[in-house]
């Protein structure tokens, strides 16, 4: 039986940016994202939940590299006059930690085992974002490092087999 | 120079629910997706964005297979008990059009190009998710098709290159 976790990384390099109520509709993600390419800026994480029907509105979350928050800012002008948007959230305290293997995908407990294991460390969960062979959660920085152990511990995991991206 | 996209994936299978206001405090996303793991509830994405500070709370989404609704169906009242959240949104109109290939990690403008393909053809994204190998938008089942025709010609790619699940 092939194990369904086989890595883990830890990326604390990175900040959180959410664009708040943007209109949901055709071309705002387009022009977003055009805005930040065109700056040069690398984006890691993107998620966009789901629109309110209040208001008819999104919010659009991504990740950069915390040194690239000078050149994010060179663009915030732009950005609040294209998406005319309700509010900027920028976290900077954020550790991207992530379990990875192939063998995830139709195996419903993992994700919970990973959730569960934080949630008995008292570690708050920010942010989640899920592919076939990865579940990334963001968590504050102080928590890394034991969040790192204690997920390695569960998912009996050695020192090998964690990718650590210091911020 | 590599194709930074090398395939293209198209699921219409799924049904996206959200689960709105969510106490944003360590163990709930680990008690919902535990609850869903005992019903045997296998979850293809999973996308938690940011907590409102207003009442710190956050929404959680997922995405399971459509035949699994009755399924779910049958542990909203657990979730109603453990979680209290204000409001539940189950969207049977999704279709999960992903572009894939090991070259997009630092390439800017490959989601934004994805997203202005969208765009241009006035189809709504109702939901993103990334990692490094893919950026999957969720976008209603009547345009699925015309969103795998479009970024096909735009980023080069074959039929041979695009996996269709159907709904
Ligand atoms: C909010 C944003 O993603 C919008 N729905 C779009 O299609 O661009
Ligand atoms: C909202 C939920 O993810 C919570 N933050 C948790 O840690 O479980």
């Amino acid at each position: 039986l092939h194990k369904p976790v086989t890595g883990l990384a830890c990326d604390s390099s990175q900040v959180r940016i959410v664009i708040c109520d943007v209109p949901d509709k055709p071309g705002n993600a387009g022009r977003l994202f055009s805005l930040l390419a065109n700056k040069g800026l690398s984006v890691d994480m993107i998620i966009q939940s789901y629109a309110r029907s209040s208001n008819n509105t999104n919010d659009i979350a991504f990740t950069i590299d915390k040194t690239d928050l000078p050149k994010f800012n060179e663009v915030v002008g732009e950005l609040k006059n294209e998406l005319n948007p309700s509010n900027f959230h920028i976290d900077e305290d954020i550790a991207k930690v992530s379990i990875v293997g192939a063998g995830m995908i139709d195996r419903p407990g993992i994700a919970a085992k990973m959730f569960e294991t934080l949630a008995q460390l008292e570690i708050n969960i920010k942010m989640i974002s899920t592919s076939e062979i990865k579940i990334s959660c963001l968590v504050e920085k102080a928590h890394a490092k034991e969040a790192v152990a204690a997920l390695c511990s569960v998912f009996e995991l050695d020192g090998a087999a964690v990718a650590d991206v210091k911020g």
